[in-house]
């Protein structure tokens, strides 16, 4: 699964995924990606996420939004709501993978519970980042 | 004019590094970096959030190595069906697309689906109408073929599970 979050010059936030899904997946079944909230979410009031990995737990969990609920509505930063989400909510409930977020400040994050995952940043204050594990 | 930033993801996992040679690895940083390129540069030349997102997608989604798109998985009876989403966080308008075939870049339809209809979410066949009807990109079954993919879906295709891409090991049946 792939995906993108950025934060333009004038604040404000957009994300996409996209994905072929789970080897061998049958009866037409979806994952989390095109569930809005699940998968992908923007708010320029709190973030924009994008997420990977096992995508029925992360639609169990409503995990993209869920991070923005934590900014919103407990006054956490974005690192924090995400390590919540993925590093503790997530793992409770076996969800393998992963999620990249970004902030109105253009503050990023590329959190993940597995052993890797394919992630790259680039800031414009010249802050740039690609990797593969932890 | 203000910070402005962009994060990618190319999909996450058990990523065995034993399986990972050194020229597979550069292959997919080059393909991470062509792709945070791609959405940088829109950003960087005063474009918006929604517009580099897409370009940073269409870039990982026109890349074998990841899958969406060209080099997405194989489904339990051999083709391809492809999910996309996209966000603004502007307005909250959303557009996605599931299990659709044949659309070379997803997330353009999910792009096209939230800017030209009425909806938020479509689906199969429906989905692939509304992407001829928009003149969007087809590609033939075979666009999407890559050998690694087809070499993972044959240690799997007789089981009745489905499995995470990259938790799939070539010499260890999953499940």
């Amino acid at each position: 699964t792939v995906g993108a979050v950025a934060c333009d010059a004038n604040g404000n936030l957009a994300a996409a995924t996209s994905t072929g899904g789970m080897t061998n997946k049958n009866f037409n079944r979806i994952g989390d990606t095109p569930v809005i909230g699940s998968g992908t979410y923007a708010n320029n009031q709190t973030c924009a996420i994008s997420c990977t990995g096992h995508g029925e737990l992360f639609l169990r969990a409503v995990a993209a939004y869920d991070v923005s609920c934590l900014m919103e509505y407990k006054g956490m930063n974005l690192q924090q709501a995400m390590e919540i989400v993925t590093l503790d909510k997530l793992v409770k409930i076996n969800g393998e993978g992963g999620m990249i977020g970004v902030d109105g400040n253009a503050n990023t994050a590329m959190i993940f519970n597995s052993e890797g995952m394919y992630r790259a940043m680039q800031h414009s204050r010249g802050e740039k980042q690609i990797a593969i594990y932890k | 004019m203000g910070d402005f930033s962009i994060a990618i993801h190319g999909g996450a996992g058990t990523i065995l590094k034993k399986d990972l040679t050194p020229e597979l690895e550069a292959a997919y940083t080059k393909g991470l970096a062509d792709a945070v390129a791609s959405g940088y540069e829109v950003l960087s030349k005063g474009g918006n959030a929604i517009d580099a997102v897409t370009a940073a997608v269409i870039s990982l989604e026109d890349c074998i190595l990841f899958n969406a798109g060209k080099g997405s998985v194989f489904t339990k009876t051999g083709g391809h069906e492809m999910d996309a989403a996209i966000m603004n966080g502007i307005s909250l308008e959303a557009g996605a697309v599931a299990g659709v075939s044949s659309v070379k870049n997803p997330v353009l339809l999910a792009k096209t689906i939230m800017e030209k209809s009425e909806h938020v979410m479509l689906s199969g066949d429906g989905a692939l109408q509304f992407a001829k009807q928009q003149q969007l990109q087809l590609e033939a079954e075979d666009y999407f073929f890559s050998q690694f993919r087809y070499d993972q879906w044959q240690l799997v295709k007789n089981e009745n599970s489905a499995a995470l891409d990259h938790n799939i090991q070539l010499e260890k049946k999953f499940g």
